[in-house]
């Protein structure tokens, strides 16, 4: 049965239109981990591989291709745990960063905290050499369509990001 | 939000989960993906969870651990997870899925929205899915 890794795109709604490359990108990540698990390497480690190459995908809400907040900004939060050591690490509202599951790993395995936040977190990355990348890298045309849409008064952010219940 | 469970070939679970949050959040806002037990947990001695959803219903039952808590009474992966979407569901009307590995490689992608983008790789099988009761295979 061992080894195995599950990863998810994320639950709501996924466009038509979309839905190709968020199955196409989920299966490479999930390739990408078990690949890392028959090299032998750790759970964590192919966690974190997953989860960098999703980040890196434009088609999904991280990293990359996140959705942005009230005022056109990425914010991200991301958290790892190891459950040999019950170790964890993460961090909140973090800015111009590619990877934020790569620095909630680095929270984890450098600091004997178990979250940093906002300014916090950036300084912590620039202390840990983690180079910061300009916030329109990780901005993508979907995502700020789909900010503009939200915008109007009436709209509902959370019920056109999660969809109707199965 | 994305995110990922494993268990590696000496029983070890991990679990990692990464978000830009919720369309037009406020500034400053933080969802479940950073709280322990909301947006993931993972102990060697139940399992590993990574969660997905609207954060402000996850943190209200702290979604991964709840799912384990149900796993430690002995249910399945998939009972534990359907029982933990459930709960969010009946108190909070909440949506969102889950990702749910057990240490003997046990796994489930289950969710109560319309869609998940999911997939599992396990004895060189690739297993992944969209909608609700899908289950495709693929060599690795």
């Amino acid at each position: 049965m061992l080894p195995v890794v599950v990863v998810h795109g994320g639950a709501g709604h996924v466009p038509r239109e979309r839905s190709e490359m968020s199955i196409s990108g989920v299966c490479s990540a999930a390739r990408a981990g078990y690949a890392v698990l028959q090299g032998g390497g750790s759970s964590m480690d192919a966690v974190v591989e997953a989860v960098s190459q999703l980040e890196n995908n434009p088609s999904f809400n991280a990293g990359c291709g996140s959705v942005l907040n009230i005022n056109g900004d990425v914010e991200m939060d991301a958290f790892v745990m190891d459950g040999k050591t019950l170790g964890n690490g993460a961090v909140s509202t973090v800015r111009n960063i590619a990877n934020p599951i790569q620095l909630a790993r680095l929270v984890m395995d450098k600091t004997n905290h178990a979250c940093l936040t906002a300014e916090g977190a950036n300084r912590f990355a620039r202390s840990m050499g983690v180079p910061e990348v300009p916030q329109e890298s990780l901005i993508t045309e979907y995502s700020r369509w789909r900010w503009k849409q939200n915008l109007e008064p009436d709209a509902n952010p959370v019920e056109c990001q999660m969809g109707k219940m199965g | 939000t994305v995110g990922a469970v494993a268990v590696d070939s000496e029983g070890n679970v991990a679990c990692a989960t990464s978000t830009g949050g919720i369309l037009n959040k406020m500034e400053g806002r933080v969802g479940d993906t950073p709280c322990i037990g909301c947006g993931g947990y993972a102990d060697n001695q139940i399992g590993a969870v990574s969660t997905t959803g609207h954060g402000e219903a996850i943190m209200k039952v702290v979604l991964a651990r709840l799912i384990l808590f149900h796993m430690e009474q002995g249910q399945s992966v998939e009972a534990a997870s359907d029982l933990g979407l459930a709960c969010m569901k009946s108190r909070v009307a909440g949506l969102g899925g889950v990702i749910t590995v057990d240490p003997q490689g046990h796994w489930t992608a289950r969710f109560n929205s319309l869609q998940m983008a999911w997939a599992a790789a396990q004895s060189d099988t690739l297993h992944y899915g969209l909608y609700a009761g899908e289950r495709f295979t693929q060599s690795i």
